[in-house]
């Protein structure tokens, strides 16, 4: 089962069409990020799942090139545990 | 649960817990509710569709959640409609009208194979879940695979990608299954296809930037819509065609089924604001199936009483 421990949700907001550019250019696979939310315009958010291993190389990318961000998730798994215990409460129910 | 009436509405399911709510509901109301078995996915589990009906050759009003497995608010908000139309039926006299005018045909666990392995093995898992040949990754993005502008800008040809279109239109065994169901039917008139997170209302086209021939009229629709939506709770959300208000996407869901004919095409985006996003919590389940339903009612009665 594929685990989520230390992955974290990114909302990013991009400024304008060039750091929406910047944002398209991430090596995805390499890093291994998630696309909740696509980059597409400035005007909405985007938001990104960035394995634990991938984390100070994107914060680096963001800070370097000053696009804003807020962390939406700080641990996946910690949600995810939520949602399970909440399942199997009600299956024991 | 012995009955749907002490089901939990409140909390996530797995499939086959989804399965036997379907099979319950249809024991309990087997004079109006029945289940249509319209396929098979890949891994051989039953495409089930729910049929509202109270006479027959009627025209029919079409819902799906789960096409994207982890979007798990939509599967959940799906059954919640279920037992909502059995329920108001009879009571509602909007839903009531509706019913004795038309079918609703619900299909509540659209990509169960993905749904699964949300379950088993990955949460995050979005595609189908058929091998690709020549590839070590798995799974066709459902929502890329239709004949409308398939395997153009705005989907992948890289299987590896979340938004892969698949080898050719209609590959999926889950989408082909909707496809032969609505021409077989010949007779949809609205088409709602149920996703989430980003609260948002979308209409045809994505794949082009023409407008749509019912544009205005699909705007007007889901300002209404959204109105409703918004009363309840104050959730907000935007509304437009998919290339003005996200991007463009090709081989869309509504967008084919647009092309068929099928006028009233709407995607939904539900919640979340952008707190939870995928991972929205069990205790927002009910409300934002509540608020949805305010807006698909709002569509379902502008097309009985816009006949086309």
């Amino acid at each position: 089962k594929v685990t989520f421990e230390g992955d974290q949700v990114l909302r990013i907001t991009a400024k304008n069409a060039e750091q929406i550019s910047l944002l398209k250019e991430l090596p995805e696979q390499t890093l291994g990020l998630d696309f909740w939310m696509e980059p597409v315009h400035e005007s909405l958010p985007v938001d990104v799942r960035v394995p634990f291993h991938s984390l100070q190389a994107v914060r680096a990318f963001l800070a370097y090139n000053q696009i804003q961000y807020n962390v939406m998730i700080e641990d996946v798994q910690d949600l995810l545990d939520d949602e399970e215990r909440e399942m199997v409460k009600f299956r024991t129910f | 649960p012995r009955s749907t009436d002490d089901f939990v509405y409140t909390t996530y399911h797995d499939l086959d817990s989804i399965y036997s709510f379907i099979d319950m509901l249809v024991a309990e109301h087997s004079n109006l509710v029945s289940k249509i078995v319209i396929g098979q996915s890949y891994e051989s589990r039953p495409l089930n569709v729910l049929k509202f009906s109270t006479g027959a050759n009627r025209p029919g009003l079409w819902i799906d959640t789960g096409i994207h497995s982890r979007e798990w608010v939509t599967q959940a908000s799906g059954i919640w409609f279920a037992k909502k139309i059995v329920t108001d039926y009879g009571r509602d006299p909007v839903l009531t009208d509706i019913l004795n005018n038309y079918d609703i045909f619900l299909e509540i666990v659209t990509n169960p194979d993905g749904f699964a392995y949300t379950h088993s093995s990955d949460r995050m898992w979005r595609k189908t879940r058929k091998p690709n040949p020549g590839s070590s990754c798995v799974g066709v993005d459902p929502n890329r695979n239709w004949d409308a502008g398939f395997g153009g800008p705005g989907s992948s040809g890289n299987p590896c990608t979340e938004t892969y279109h698949g080898p050719s239109a209609h590959s999926e065994p889950e989408v082909k299954a909707i496809v032969d169901f609505v021409n077989s039917h010949g007779n949809l008139k609205a088409f709602v296809s149920i996703h989430s997170y980003s609260q948002m209302l979308l209409y045809p086209y994505g794949y082009k930037s023409t407008p749509s021939q019912d544009q205005a009229e699909l705007h007007e629709l889901s300002r209404k819509a959204i109105s409703e939506l918004q009363s309840l709770y104050n959730t907000s959300y935007r509304y437009g065609s998919i290339i003005t208000t996200i991007y463009q996407a090709s081989g869309g869901t509504i967008d084919w089924t647009y092309d068929q004919g099928i006028k009233y095409s709407y995607t939904f985006e539900l919640r979340d604001t952008g707190r939870y996003g995928f991972i929205l919590p069990a205790n927002q389940i009910v409300p934002t199936a509540e608020e949805t339903w305010l807006a698909l009612m709002a569509i379902m009665e502008h097309t009985k009483n816009n006949p086309y």
